[in-house]
């Protein structure tokens, strides 16, 4: 007879950890790296400060094969009363609100915690210090698997004598650092040059040392923290709204909940959609609930969503650091304006660089971000390489002929990229944002070919 | 200041459902045929019973966009103390053994009831009778998302006058089935060739019904549960077997937890490894269950992964299937042996067919399967592709020349199949599966390239 049984989230994600990136060492010390890393840049750029970050790897001494990660950061840090769950819980996160952050699962340091677990049995160790707080606190933590619940294994606190703020993250995993190198290398290459306002430290296995200094004293403005747009509605979604919602009139209750919806626009739309403004909302039936999301799904006279949940890098940064990376003869740059899919704001920035230093290939060399994110594995399963691929993009009619000298910069932005999977790799053809990628990907191409049509005819000039 | 908060398991997968296959209403209803189809061929063919599965949709009264998906099978059925968990909690199953499934995370039909409650917000109906049962069971049932259980809406029995037995499960859905239908229709054809011992009915929206007959009589040895094998422990698995293990001494504990482990084997690998046969398992501290689990990674000499856990097609099936479909010129089919990847038994079946119904391509078109499931997303970033990809597999050697009517299929079969995300689209790049892929390919590509060979020489004994 079946054997029927549950498993709890953290035993879920231990069991398929290759769905998180956890698949072979190699990945998994990359993979370890990443989240800790995206993890103190959330921690910095999101909250309005320059961030500091150093990440050391070492050769643990018990095993060759197990290497200490270790992140710093000068952050928010972690309020004590929550750095067990924030490390030892999974699915639990402060990223589950509608901003655009690095992390959105509640899972990354969890799931680089738990292979440390399976392949070293060593805990991890945080040590944390809220700006506002006088203590530095220290943990060691394990996660208890089959209960999703933090063990604390040790404990302690003292005066802070100094203004540091910030977090320490130190995790012991399994990993081929000969195989891992060069992601580590070019993620960290990738994510500096795309952070100028960052200073980043980096130590290797070898003790080898590289520094990106900080190259610009101006933070972009940090995106904030807004309320759900209309058109990503859903009958579940709508439940929860009016479970937590003050309101109770339909009227009050769409204009307190979402973004979009003014005292003017909540009266067409109820007008339009034939719904009661009075109707109360805790009330409403399975039936009316499916008419609501669906006539707001509808209705086109909402307020687009906003940007200012947004942080994209903006042309000149995308300039600047193609330029520093390539010097190439050509460089330009595009931030479209802010477009949605499922009532997620969104931003597509392009970069094009060719020639110069950029190397001639038989097709263009995409380099992917997401949420400021490097993206390096699964690049031909990415929506952005269905856009600019030979095969589907006619580059030839911007004068470029393959093989060529042509690197493509995608950023995609959004309180909610749609990723493939939770290892974060490469992103799912959404057709509005597909759509946005390639009309950027025209408007940096015409620029291109622009300049590639003055520079033939110079040097039909010079032949005469 | 941050808000810090945890989500259920269902709550995490409502919101992350692309990451499951649910990114908008083509793939979801793609993905509920898919998810409620699998379940039931695993409630037979897994069971040791002839397959009889009824497929509907039918278009909603309601609202044309909405479909409802119904399913039903003669298997197994489900204990009725379990049907409420087993639809309403997600990360809930009696799949999760070592034993060849299509099943394997607790998440398939959750998914979609879940998609079906938020799009249209009608609950999921059940009526299920196990076989000794002299009842039958009728349910109704939404999904708590933020508690992660069960609502009973419905629940009601009555006695069974027939020996029916087997699972009724109707779902409502937001789909399209304008663009979904080739998906479909394609994902039925491929299930029903390769299991030629099932008979399959689908009615589709329009009226339209198809039947596939049963071809064979005979069922395949359906696939046993097995222990784990030593090579795919980790500390965290060790502490799992110790807690449920009855012995408690090591070599007890190694004997009863593990397969491929016997009385001569277990003495000699202590020996090898340096351990006292007597050490109480309960007493062991992280330390040694670290050596412990590298040591039990290394060690050769323990007995290969069992076979019985497995259930491939067979030779003649995966020739047949061919047959049916193309009517080819060539078929060929190879079964390997048995290998194992993180201690999990897996073999790869490859069949090819040439000519003839074939049309002729400028790539090998790909059929793919996993653990007999037909996988028809995401191609190029299966292993199988990275195998075939003409850039990586010379073809010319093998006389063929594209563009060239062929045809490859690929099965992988396995205790765990790493797929690389939990939509089940595509497969990892786990180097075992990868190197006994290319070995299978190369077998079936011989005997290809001797027909072709041999054709060649009657052409050109002809032209003269
Ligand atoms: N260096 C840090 N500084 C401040 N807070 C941190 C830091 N690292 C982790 N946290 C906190 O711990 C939480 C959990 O981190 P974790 O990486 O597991 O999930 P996440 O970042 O929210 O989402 P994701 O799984 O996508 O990374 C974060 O949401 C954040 O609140
Ligand atoms: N038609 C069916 N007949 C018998 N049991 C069923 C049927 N459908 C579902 N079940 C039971 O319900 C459980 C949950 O099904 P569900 O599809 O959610 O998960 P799963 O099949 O175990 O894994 P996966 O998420 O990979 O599909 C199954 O493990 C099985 O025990
Ligand atoms: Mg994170
Ligand atoms: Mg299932």
């Amino acid at each position: 007879p079946e054997t029927f049984k549950s498993l709890s989230a953290a035993e879920f994600f231990y069991r398929n950890r290759e769905i998180a990136g956890f698949a072979n060492p190699t990945r998994a010390l990359y993979q370890t790296v990443r989240e800790l890393v995206e993890n103190a840049l959330d921690a910095t750029d999101t909250h309005g400060i320059l961030p500091i970050i150093k990440l050391y790897i070492e050769r643990s001494r018990d095993n060759p094969n197990h290497y200490i990660v270790t992140v710093e950061d000068n952050g928010v840090g972690i309020p004590p009363q929550y750095v067990p769950r924030a490390f030892g819980q999974v699915l639990f996160s402060s990223k589950y609100v509608l901003r655009q952050t690095r992390g959105m699962y509640g899972l990354g340091a969890k799931m680089a915690i738990l292979y440390g677990q399976i392949t070293t049995g060593k805990p991890v160790e945080v040590i944390t210090s809220p700006i506002v707080s006088g203590r530095i606190y220290y943990f060691k933590l394990n996660i208890d698997i089959k209960q999703n619940k933090p063990l604390i294994l040790e404990q302690k606190s003292w005066r802070k004598n100094s203004r540091w703020h910030g977090t320490i993250v130190s995790i012991t995993v399994e990993g081929d650092w000969s195989r891992a190198r060069q992601y580590i290398y070019d993620y960290i290459e990738k994510t500096a040059v795309a952070a100028p306002y960052a200073e980043l430290v980096f130590r290797d296995p070898d003790g080898k040392v590289t520094r990106y200094l900080r190259a610009i004293e101006k933070l972009p403005p940090p995106p904030k923290s807004v309320k759900p747009h209309p058109h990503g509605v859903d009958i579940e979604m709508l439940k929860f709204l009016i479970a937590s919602a003050k309101s109770t009139t339909l009227r009050e209750f769409l204009i307190e909940s979402f973004q979009g919806i003014g005292e003017v626009t909540v009266d067409r739309f109820l007008e339009w959609a034939g719904l009661d403004p009075k109707a109360d909302v805790r009330k409403m039936t399975v039936r009316s609930l499916e008419k609501l999301a669906r006539k707001l799904k509808e209705y086109t006279g909402f307020k687009p969503p906003r940007a200012d949940s947004l942080s994209p890098f903006s042309e000149d940064i995308i300039k600047a650091g193609l330029e520093r990376v390539f010097r190439p003869e050509f460089v330009a740059a595009v931030t479209r304006r802010p477009s949605a899919y499922s009532g997620h704001p969104f931003i597509i920035e392009v970069g094009i660089a060719y020639g110069g230093g950029v190397k001639s290939d038989r097709e263009p060399q995409l380099i992917r971000y997401a949420n400021k994110i490097p993206l390096l594995f699964d690049t031909k399963s990415d929506v952005a390489w269905k856009v600019i691929d030979p095969e589907k993009f006619d580059w030839k009619q911007y004068l470029v002929n393959f093989p060529a000298p042509l690197v493509v910069l995608v950023h995609v932005c959004s309180t909610k990229v749609p990723f493939k999977g939770v290892g974060k790799e490469s992103i799912a053809d959404v057709p509005e944002i597909e759509k946005e990628i390639r009309n950027a990907v025209r408007e940096a191409a015409r620029r291109l070919r622009r300049f590639l049509s003055k520079k033939r005819q110079e040097e039909e000039m010079r032949r005469r």
